[in-house]
């Protein structure tokens, strides 16, 4: 389909299967397409995905779980909306779209969570613009103010559950979080908190597990940990 | 470029692998 049937049928206001439905077949469109058709769907594209995104986020599911299936289908088209420098961009710009995919950090949701922190932490790495990884930093605590519990709290959640990809991603934003720290002290800091909070122990169990991803994620966190130690 | 895919595909491979943490 074109761009512009996606944006009209977005505008209508989809419910559950229709709406999956329409997602699902936009994310194909915005992964196979050329750039160009990504622009024609644009900021007023992405627009639309995060109003459904926030809304979403907010209601009650009258049938559990197609909600959830709907945002998590989001997520995924963001994701391929952001495979571009415009996409990127676009994303970037938006006021929206950093604190949408934090609120998408939902330990009872896995697979949406995986994919969440993975955006995240794609986004804290970047060096253009400067400190993204701040605003995600910021987010985070946002949203936890609003939620009343520690900022740290859902990641280290998501380290608890047996999903490993799970475990994976969450490492992945921590260690994009720190390393992308300039300050020694911001370094520390972060890392002192989330080890307060429980992360020694969960590293102490992650390092049971035999698994690639994991070993990287670890090593990273590990040596990133001794430097600091070595320069403090 | 701009006409390119690719760029969240490349920053989700670089933080599997550890190479975006390499310090320059």
């Amino acid at each position: 389909k074109s761009a512009l049937v996606y944006i009209h049928e977005l505008k209508e206001e989809l419910r559950d299967t229709q709406l999956l439905s329409c997602l699902e077949s936009l994310r194909v469109s915005l992964n196979n397409n050329p750039v160009s058709w990504v622009q024609n769907f644009g900021a007023e594209g992405l627009a639309l995905l995060l109003n459904l995104l926030r809304r979403l986020q907010e209601e009650k599911d009258e049938y559990p779980g197609m909600g959830v299936k709907c945002q998590h289908e989001i997520i995924r088209c963001l994701k391929a909306f952001m495979n571009n420098k415009y996409g990127l961009k676009s994303m970037l710009e938006s006021k929206e779209g950093i604190p949408l995919l934090v609120k998408a950090i939902n330990p009872k949701v896995p697979h949406m969570m995986v994919d969440a922190v993975k955006l995240l932490s794609a986004i804290s790495i970047l060096e253009h613009p400067e400190n993204l990884h701040e605003r995600v930093l910021e987010a985070l605590t946002e949203e936890a103010e609003r939620r009343e519990i520690e900022r740290f709290q859902p990641l280290l959640a998501g380290m608890r559950n047996h999903n490993i990809a799970l475990k994976g991603g969450c490492m992945q934003l921590i260690n994009a979080l720190i390393s992308r720290g300039e300050e020694l002290e911001f370094r520390i800091h972060i890392r002192s908190e989330l080890l307060r909070l429980g992360l020694r122990d969960l590293l102490t169990e992650v390092r049971t597990i035999e698994n690639d991803e994991l070993r990287v994620q670890l090593t990273v966190f590990d040596e990133q940990a001794e430097d600091d130690s070595e320069d403090l | 470029e701009d006409d390119e895919t690719g760029i969240m595909d490349g920053l989700l491979e670089a933080l599997q692998s550890g190479a975006a943490f390499r310090r320059k």
